[in-house]
This record gives structure tokens, sequence and C-alpha cells, in this order.
């Protein structure tokens, strides 16, 4: 009997982390930064499934948010998937005057998605 | 295509300003650059993640070049240099956690062991406020072996909570070299500028958005 063919139909990709590379000169500032010369923040990209499962963290209002969208009113939108968990970085900088940095700033990385 | 407005707003945000600022100068020598990028490796990997089990106690290291000084005196068994450093810590921001003096290569390469002595003096921002007031602030003897710190935290912290957190002062390194071997004949190597000593303050932001410590504050056995 015809038939679908498996992953011939477009399913829908739900909420998940994606690796996402970014150099330093591409940034355009290799000017100021010595180290690294690179960064990993990643991102967050994908659909927030009806019923949301507990491993994506989400807080109550968004299951809440989720419901008015399905019951209430659709014109209200369904949670957005963004970054739970971050990872810092330390990043080497020349000042202008003169001055080496060095640095940890913290939420720099994405680490996990959540829906929200 | 982004709208102009719009990123001028984001460059007023206090992490990118403190990405682009002006273009840096070019004063950056091999010596003091090696030295953070040591540091760095030790504190981070090549992705710039932190190490777990770092060692710094502090969310920020910065080094402090010489803005002056005085010619390097090297009578015989002596060493002899005046150093100026500008100081500025914005106290609304950043906790001074440590500050140390990195001794100059110059030492490090003249093969033999030094009894220095760094006195310290302030020189006040502000007209008719000179204070000459010298200070020893540390003795210690040098091996010609690694990078050496001398910790002068005490000091500065004194004096960033008299002076608010802007004032320079000069630090005079009066070095005596070990009769090693029996002779004071030895060549002094390396006399260029980039072999003065530099500053290295170590601090942590308390402004949102910054990462807090966790690890103690290691110091060096002495």
């Amino acid at each position: 009997q015809a038939g679908d063919a498996p992953g011939s139909r477009m399913e829908p990709k739900f909420c998940s982390l994606h690796p996402l590379q970014v150099t330093i000169k591409s940034l355009g500032w290799t000017n100021w930064v010595i180290a690294p010369d690179r960064l990993y923040p990643n991102y967050c990209q994908g659909l927030c499934p009806r019923i949301l499962r507990k491993g994506l963290n989400s807080p109550n209002h968004a299951i809440i948010q989720n419901l008015v969208n399905e019951l209430v009113n659709q014109r209200v939108p369904r949670p957005c998937c963004v970054p739970y968990q971050y990872s810092p970085i330390s990043i080497l900088l020349k000042e202008d005057n003169g001055t080496i940095l060095y640095k940890e700033w913290k939420d720099m990385n994405a680490q996990s998605c959540t829906c929200r | 295509r982004v709208n102009p407005q719009s990123l001028a707003a984001a460059f007023e945000l206090p992490f990118l300003q403190e990405m682009t600022g002006k273009t840096p100068k070019s004063s950056f020598t091999g010596q003091s650059l090696q030295y953070m990028r040591d540091l760095y490796y030790r504190s981070a990997s090549p992705e710039g993640l932190p190490w777990e089990n770092r060692t710094l106690g502090a969310t920020s290291v910065r080094l402090v070049p010489a803005s002056a000084w005085t010619g390097i005196s090297t009578r015989g068994p002596w060493y002899v240099q005046s150093l100026e450093y500008p100081m500025a810590m914005d106290w609304e921001r950043q906790i001074l956690v440590r500050t140390a003096v990195v001794y100059p290569s110059v030492l490090r390469r003249s093969g033999t062991q030094f009894l220095c002595q760094v006195k310290a003096e302030t020189r006040e921002n502000k007209p008719n406020a000179v204070e000459r007031a010298f200070q020893v602030v540390s003795t210690q003897s040098y091996k010609p072996t690694a990078w050496q710190e001398s910790d002068i935290t005490a000091y500065i912290r004194q004096r960033l909570r008299k002076a608010r957190g802007w004032f320079s002062f000069w630090l005079h390194w009066e070095c005596r070299r070990q009769r090693a071997r029996g002779s004071f004949r030895t060549r002094w190597r390396g006399k260029a500028n980039s072999d003065t000593p530099f500053l290295l303050l170590y601090f942590n932001d308390t402004q949102q958005g910054y990462q807090e410590v966790g690890t103690p504050l290691h110091r060096r056995v002495r």
C-alpha cells in the first residue's frame, strides 16, 4: 500500500540547542581580543511543543501560556525556545590605555534550551 | 541592514563598550603579552572556557605597564630603577583582590640570584598634594629561573582608600646581585624598556552580568 516514506514529510523540529562557532575576526574584534580566536555561543531554535516535557525545564507560566494558546486565544503565542543554561568564557583583551585585561564573562555560551 | 540607532544603543551596553573601545596602543611588549598569554592558558582552555581548578581568585586581571621610568642603573652588583604606574580603579564596580609587581626579565635572564628591595612612593593626582613618603613594600630574593611576583596588596589597598581610586605611584627597585660563582663580571643583558616590571591588578567586578568567583585566593608561598 502506497504511503509516505519515512522522513519525506516536514516534521516539526522541536526546541533544541544548535552548535554555533564565531571567529573573533568575523565580529571585527581582532584589534582588541588576543584570545580566544573564536567563540562558541551556540543558539536555541525549534518549536515549543503543545505538551511541554520535563526535560525542557519550562516554568509553570509556559504551561499556562500553552493552554491559553490552545483553548482561549490563539493570538497569544506559544512559549519561545530560548537558552536555559549558560557557561562563562574568559577573554584576553588589549585596552586602549595600554593595559592588557584577562576577564571572565558569565552567561556567554548557551548550554541548554527551554520553552518559556 | 541594522538600524544605526539600535546599533548605537547596543554599544552603550558595558559588555560591548569594553570589547570595542578605542583602538589600543601598540605598546604591548613581547614580555608582558607573553605573561598574560601564559596566565590566560593557565586559567582557560583555548576555546575560552575557564578551567574548574583555576587559581586566580578573581574574575579579572589587569596588566598595567609603567607609564614612566628612569634609566636602569647597573653598576657592579647593583640594579636600580624607578618606575611610575598610573592607578585607576572604579570603586563602584571593582573590588581589588590582589596587587602584584612582576619583576623584570633583566633579572631573570642574568643567571644569578638577587636580593631586591622595592620601595613605593605615592603621588596623588591633585595639585600640591604630592605625598613623598617612601615605604618599603617588599624585600625578596629572586631566583633567575621563573616569573616571580611581589605582593603589594596591603600598600595599594591603603592608598586606594585614601585616594578614592585615582593616583599614581613610583616603585623604586634596588636589587643586589648575590655573589654567585664568585664574580660580578657577568654582563647585564636585556636592558630594553620592555624589561621594566609591570603591575598586576586582580579584581572582581561587582556589576551584574559578570562571573562570580568561587575559588579562594591563591597565594604563592614566599
